[in-house]
């Protein structure tokens, strides 16, 4: 799709023999439309289209007989960069590994809790899920039914200070030989300054080796402030995208990645406890690009 | 004079404040066009009547809420896109209802999601509404006959179905859908049903393809827009209302049982802007 966008543009580039900085200024344009209609960010949309504009500059694109080439090239590899960056494994550290999943309401946090337990048991891991949202209804039942369902370990508690049942969940791992601990955090507005002290608290306590954001990537715009402050406030190691089985673009995850430079290590697409895949970034640019 | 001379950092300014509030291109493009026709007729002079045009734009757009009667018996069927905001939006609606001194049933017809049953349970009892499990079997069209049925026969005056969230790109659940619908339909010819659709306002543009899927399935009447109490601005709906003539009729404003609003077209486009 992004070929059939600028072949117009091309075309008439090609029989000019040609680029001019005109030329580029229009295909820019059609980038940025193009990335905003894929839900980014208006201003990650700017931000980006500005370093590309440097970028093809720099490789001499004015004098180039194939700039569609060459252009197109440079949006698919910059992109395939940023998404690239950082480190895309989970690494578990401590015992028990403590890994954390924040993120909005609905995001798919429970759902995917339950996906990296499985996955874990495949590692070889003995992972116990631990539920540690005492706020939405019936949470600690669906995390209890998805593990029952799923042959999973869960944390059977009626403590209700949820540092106090964290820690009695650590002394249960180490004491039954668990090498992992999944908290299935509640869903919270980053906006909300108490919800937001209580992941700190957490983050504080425990020190998880992994916390992940988990991000729906049905999100449009405001994308960019939930993984902000999140990452601001306990400083997120990495990043799950969720209901990737839509027809979205998910543009988001360009948002979330450019805005707190943090790397995607999962996508998710659908709801069974399969449904789980590692994060290519060649494969995500190209639906990306549509 | 005018004030506002129409410079292009002036339409830069409002196309962002537009697309960063989720509006989309093709309909802040429109919304643009309509204020630049406005500005060359000498209707607007001051920055501050730009505002005001602009929000006049958008409130023309978007259509009036639309509501079930109050007082007749009906089903009203809610549905949309995996956590929504649909069985905690039901639980709102139903204890509206309720404190309107309907008596109220609420269909579980999630049947296929980890405790979706008891999750459906708390509300109910927060909201002072019966909940109905279903009894014979997963599947959700027998459901809600079974609901529905039991629901007038012991007198309920709103029979509230609760559906199991799906993408609406999933044909299998689609059709599941479609199959529920035309059974209440067929079944309950004369009970009157209204159709919602639950948008989480966090969503972007991906939202009018929703409406669209789920439009064609169950003849949605109108929109309950969820989570207008985050930073999202929503603005995805104006499209929807745009191009499917869509309306929006309640707002979920946070997670408490009282946190549901009347859509208030005034103060959707004054957080816009
Ligand atoms: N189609 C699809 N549905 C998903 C995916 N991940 C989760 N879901 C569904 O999304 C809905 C919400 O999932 P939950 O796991 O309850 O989300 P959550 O983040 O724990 O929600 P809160 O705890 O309320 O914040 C459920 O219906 C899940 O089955 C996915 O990748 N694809
Ligand atoms: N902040 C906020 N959260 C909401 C609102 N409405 C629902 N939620 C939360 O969103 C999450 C998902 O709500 P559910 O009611 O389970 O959504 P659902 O559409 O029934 O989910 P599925 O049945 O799994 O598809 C829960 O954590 C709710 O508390 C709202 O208006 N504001
Ligand atoms: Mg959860
Ligand atoms: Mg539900």
């Amino acid at each position: 799709r992004i070929t059939e966008r600028f072949s117009n543009i091309f075309s008439k580039i090609k029989n000019k023999g040609k680029v001019t900085e005109d030329d580029l200024k229009v295909t820019l344009r059609e980038i940025k439309l193009l990335l905003l209609e894929a839900d980014v960010n208006y201003r990650i949309v700017n931000d980006f289209v500005n370093s590309l504009k440097e970028d093809i500059v720099g490789k001499e694109v004015y004098r180039s007989l194939k700039p569609e080439h060459i252009i197109i090239k440079s949006v698919n590899d910059k992109l395939v960069e940023l998404f690239s960056a950082g480190d895309r494994e989970l690494h578990f550290k401590g015992n028990p590994a403590i890994i954390s999943l924040v993120g909005l309401q609905g995001s798919g946090k429970t759902t995917t809790c339950g996906k990296l337990a499985k996955l874990f048991q495949k590692y070889g891991r003995r992972t116990l899920l631990v539920p540690c949202d005492i706020k939405r209804p019936a949470a600690y039942d669906q995390l209890k039914q998805l593990s029952e369902k799923n042959s999973l370990n869960f944390f059977k508690t009626s403590q209700n200070d949820l540092i106090k049942r964290i820690e009695d969940a650590v002394g249960f791992a180490l004491r039954e030989n668990f090498d992992t601990l999944i908290l299935d955090t509640a869903g919270r507005l980053h906006i909300d300054e108490e919800l937001m002290d209580e992941l700190k608290r957490i983050e504080t306590e425990f020190k998880p080796c992994e916390k992940i954001f988990v991000g729906d990537s049905l999100t449009g715009q405001d994308a960019v402030n939930s993984a902000k402050t999140f990452n601001e406030m306990i400083n997120i190691t990495g990043v799950i995208l969720t209901k990737m089985d839509g027809d979205q673009k998910g543009g988001a995850a360009l948002s979330i990645v450019k805005s707190v430079e943090k790397p995607i290590k999962f996508i998710c697409k659908g709801e069974h406890i399969d449904d789980i895949e590692k994060f290519y970034p060649d494969r995500f640019v190209s639906r990306l690009l549509g | 004079s005018a004030v506002f001379g129409g410079k292009r950092e002036d339409y830069e300014f409002i196309e962002e404040q537009l697309l960063l509030s989720d509006i989309g291109v093709e309909t802040t493009q429109k919304i643009i066009k309509k204020l630049k026709e406005r500005v060359k007729e000498g209707v607007i002079i001051g920055r501050e009547n730009i505002v005001e045009e602009l929000k006049k734009i958008i409130k023309e757009i978007l259509k009036d809420p639309l509501y079930f009667d109050l007082d007749e018996k009906g089903i009203i069927l809610v549905s949309g896109v995996n956590g929504s905001g649909k069985t905690t939006s039901i639980g709102k609606l139903a204890n509206y209802l309720v404190k309107n001194e309907k008596k109220v049933l609420l269909g579980a017809c999630d049947t296929f999601r980890a405790a979706a049953f008891d999750q459906i349970e708390i509300w109910g009892n927060r909201a002072n509404s019966f909940v109905y499990l279903p009894q014979n079997g997963k599947e959700p069209a027998a459901a809600a006959f079974e609901s529905v049925n039991y629901g007038i026969e012991n007198g309920y005056d709103k029979m509230i179905i609760d559906t199991a969230g799906r993408m609406h790109t999933n044909k299998n659940l689609m059709d599941e859908l479609k199959k529920l619908y035309s059974v209440l339909k067929s079944k309950f010819p004369h009970i009157p049903l209204f159709s919602i659709l639950v948008i989480d306002a966090t969503n972007g543009k991906n939202t009018l393809h929703q409406a669209k899927n789920f439009k064609d399935a169950v003849n949605v009447d109108t929109i309950f827009l969820t989570k207008m109490d985050g930073t999202a601005k929503g603005g995805s709906v104006i499209t929807i209302a745009d191009e499917l003539s869509l309306p929006i009729s309640f707002v979920g404003v946070g997670e408490s049982i009282e946190d549901i609003d009347f859509f208030d077209k005034n103060l959707f486009v004054d957080s816009i802007l």
